[in-house]
């Protein structure tokens, strides 16, 4: 199946510098 | 090849999406002012494209924007949204300062984190409506007869909202959609 990440998961990405 | 080696670099891999753009001009066709902005398969790819981008609540009256699966059109003559319907949320207008980059944004983290459990397949994209009277955001799954997987869904996705327990959101059929009325196409389901 399709891989589920959960919004708070999500959200911690938000802000963080592009590392690739 | 290009999603190994990020996979590789530690980034959080997601089906490939497709974001799309567009602006109702009465001078052409729906169709033509459809633009592909650009497609992502990784969470932090999916924060780079959000980040540069206008909020929806800034873009211009008649502008939309749609994230849908790769390969999936944002339009209902796509084979994979024809016998579709979609969640359609109508916001007030004052909404649009309020509430809707929220709703937007969260319509968004429902889609890519697949957060319909098994129905997740059934969703085939979301639409962002900006317009005078009353923006709109829906969610667009492929099968309207589905009604225990468009049940699902709409429940998870208005909880999702954090709509007030009063709110109610209807689903339509895109063939009862298309046909042009006067009147709004009839909701199939509501939660």
């Amino acid at each position: 199946g399709k891989k589920q990440y959960d919004r708070e998961f999500l959200l911690d990405f938000q802000f963080m510098p592009a590392c690739i | 090849e290009e999603k190994k080696t990020k996979e590789a670099a530690g980034a959080h891999p997601l089906p490939r999406w497709a974001l799309w753009f567009s602006k109702n001009d009465r001078s052409r066709a729906w169709r033509d002012s459809l633009q592909l902005i650009t497609k992502f398969d990784t969470v932090e790819d999916f924060w780079a494209v959000y980040s540069n981008i206008k909020l929806a609540s800034r873009l211009s009256t008649g502008c939309d924007y749609a994230l849908f699966r790769d390969g999936i059109e944002p339009m209902w003559e796509d084979s994979m949204n024809k016998k579709g319907g979609r969640w359609l949320v109508c916001l007030a207008r004052q909404q649009r300062h309020t509430d809707l980059d929220r709703l937007w944004l969260e319509t968004l983290l429902c889609l890519i984190g697949e957060n319909f459990a098994e129905h997740g397949p059934e969703v085939c994209g979301a639409v962002i409506n900006i317009r005078t009277k009353r923006d709109k955001i829906a969610v667009w799954t492929r099968e309207a007869e589905n009604q225990e997987g468009v049940l699902h869904i709409g429940r998870i996705y208005k909880e999702r909202l954090r709509l007030s327990s009063t709110a109610i959101i209807g689903y339509q059929a895109h063939v009862d959609t298309a046909v042009k009325s006067s009147f709004l196409p009839k909701n199939k389901f509501m939660v």
